[in-house]
């Protein structure tokens, strides 16, 4: 474990909690891509079957257990209990275009022909382009909340800080995973305009405003 | 440097 990646696990936690807190108190999910969330729920219990089958330690069981447990509380939210407040008309990425290509990919693009582990190259593949829905929204709607904005900032920094602590093992423990990095520099990548958005507008105590 | 086998991150 480095600094790198508790702060990137502590980000993603920050993340999914602000997102779960705002739903919750404001009781409405409006600006919020149930499709994106549908896709993280997808991500955390696909990569996280292997609890049943190891055991790391407790911080990575606990956490494991919590990303579940909050994505799927989450979708609950969005889809069941605050369903009015959900915005349909904005909310229109296709995810059959993310989800094939990641299926796809995992058959092809893995590190072992076994069950888990094409699971969890998918959810790898997945996760990098799972926040496309919800930042199409943000494009669609030409806006977004200031709450949105820093949880998305929280969960890009999270991936962030991954690619510092790959580069932070593969130097000193001498270990690395070209999967997970390939990955998790798209991932990135898709965040900087928004970075760029939130550091010039957001931390101005300005909207974030997209351009149409 | 060898390929990380176990997936010991989240």
């Amino acid at each position: 474990m480095n600094i790198f990646r508790i702060i990137g696990d502590l980000s993603h936690l920050l993340a999914i909690i602000i997102l779960l807190r705002k739903i919750w108190k404001t009781r409405s999910c409006a600006g919020i891509s149930g499709k994106s969330q549908i896709l993280f729920a997808l991500v955390y219990t696909t990569r996280y079957l292997d609890l049943v089958t190891t055991y790391v330690s407790l911080y990575n069981t606990v956490m494991k257990i919590i990303f579940i447990a909050v994505s799927i509380a989450t979708c609950y939210l969005i889809y069941m209990k605050f369903k009015a407040t959900y915005d349909h008309n904005h909310d229109t990425f296709r995810i059959e275009f993310l989800l094939a290509p990641a299926v796809i990919l995992a058959l092809l693009i893995n590190h072992d022909f076994t069950f888990l582990e094409i699971l969890w190259t998918f959810s790898i593949y997945l996760e990098s382009v799972a926040i496309l829905p919800q930042l199409f929204m943000v494009s669609k709607t030409g806006e977004a909340e200031s709450i949105t904005s820093h949880y998305l900032f929280a969960l890009g920094s999270y991936r962030a800080l991954y690619i510092l602590n790959w580069i932070y093992r593969y130097h000193n423990e001498e270990i690395y995973d070209l999967i997970a990095i390939v990955a998790g520099i798209v991932q990135t990548a898709l965040y900087c305009d928004f970075f760029y958005l939130y550091i010039t507008k957001v931390l101005r105590g300005k909207k974030l405003q997209l351009p149409a | 440097p060898v390929h990380e086998q176990d997936h010991d991150e989240l």
